[in-house]
C-alpha cells in the first residue's frame, strides 16, 4: 500500500 | 489603488484555466514587484505558485501591498468573457472589497467591466526552502502531457525515474503496466523540442496522475515543462510564462506504508 504525503510535510507554515 | 494593465489578456485566461480545478479560493498579492499567488488543493497534497512580474504589465501600479482573496472558479467565468485578443485591466481601490476586470478589443471598438466580489481567505504562505535537486528534466510539454494522459488511462499513480539513460514514467493497473523512457535528445531542430536531463543522483519517485494532470492545464502557457525531482521532496513542475513569470506546481510524492 503507499500513502499520500501532504505537502505541509515538507514545507511549514510561518 | 491598483491598476494592472496586461496587453496579452490571454495570459490571465490561460493561467486561471490552469489553477481553477485544484484551488477553489485564493489570496492573489499584489506588490511593487509583481502579482503573484501561493495556494494549496483543498487535500493540501499540491501547492501552486503563480508569479507575473511587474515588468511584465505594461502599465503596473501597486500603492500599497494588497492580498485580495478570490473565488478561482468565478474569476475563472468572469476571464473567460474576455476575447483571446484583449487586453486584461485589473483594478481596485484600497479596502475595497471588489476588484474590477476591463476588457479590451485590440481595435477598442468594446470595452467590457466586470467586477467581482472578493472574498476573506484566511491562507498563510508557506516556507518553500530552497533546494538543489538531484535531477531536473526540461522536455516539450505537450509530450509530458500527453504522457500523463496516456498512463492515467492504465494506472493511478506514475514513478518518475531518472537515470543517466533518460526519464522513465512508469505505471501499473488491474490491465498491465506501462513504461515509457525518454532519452535526452538535443540534436533536434528547436531548442523547445529539445529533452535535457541535468542529473547530479539518480531519483526515483511516485506520484498520483490525477494530480499531474491537473497541472498539464499550463500545458498552453509553455512549450517547455521543467519537472525538478529530489528523494524526500515534492517534485516541482514548472511552466515558464513568457518574459513575465511562472506557474510552479509542488506535488508530494507517495512513499510505501
Amino acid at each position: 500500500m503507499q500513502r499520500q504525503q501532504s505537502i505541509l510535510s515538507f514545507f511549514k507554515k510561518p | 489603488m491598483l491598476e494592472l494593465r496586461l496587453v496579452q489578456g490571454s495570459l490571465l485566461k490561460k493561467v486561471l484555466e490552469s489553477i481553477k480545478d485544484l484551488v477553489n479560493d485564493a489570496n492573489f498579492d499584489c506588490s511593487s514587484s509583481g502579482f503573484s499567488l501561493q495556494a494549496m488543493d483543498s487535500s493540501h497534497v499540491a501547492l501552486v505558485a503563480l508569479l507575473l512580474r511587474s515588468e511584465g504589465f505594461e502599465h503596473y501600479r501597486c500603492d500599497r501591498n494588497m492580498s485580495m482573496g478570490m473565488n478561482l472558479g468565478n474569476m475563472s467565468k468572469m476571464l473567460r468573457c474576455a476575447g483571446n485578443d484583449d487586453i486584461i485591466t485589473i483594478k481596485a481601490d484600497d479596502g475595497s472589497d471588489t476588484v474590477t476586470f476591463m476588457f479590451e478589443s485590440p481595435t477598442q471598438d468594446k470595452i467590457s467591466d466586470f467586477e467581482m466580489k472578493l472574498m476573506d481567505i484566511d491562507s498563510e504562505h508557506l516556507g518553500i526552502p530552497e533546494a538543489e535537486y538531484q535531477s531536473i528534466v526540461t522536455m516539450p510539454s505537450a509530450e509530458f502531457a500527453r504522457i500523463c494522459k496516456d498512463l492515467s488511462g492504465i494506472g493511478d499513480t506514475v514513478v518518475i525515474s531518472v537515470t543517466k539513460e533518460g526519464v522513465k514514467f512508469s505505471t501499473r493497473g488491474d490491465i498491465g503496466t506501462a513504461n515509457i523512457v525518454c532519452r535526452q535528445n538535443t540534436t533536434v531542430d528547436k531548442p523547445e523540442e529539445a529533452t535535457v536531463i541535468n542529473m547530479s543522483e539518480p531519483v526515483s519517485l511516485t506520484f498520483a496522475l490525477r494530480y499531474m494532470n491537473s497541472f498539464t492545464k499550463a500545458t498552453t502557457l509553455s512549450n517547455t515543462v521543467t519537472i525538478s525531482l529530489s528523494s524526500e521532496l515534492p517534485v516541482v513542475v514548472e511552466y515558464k510564462i513568457a518574459e513575465m513569470g511562472y506557474i510552479r506546481f509542488y506535488l508530494a510524492p507517495k512513499i510505501e506504508e
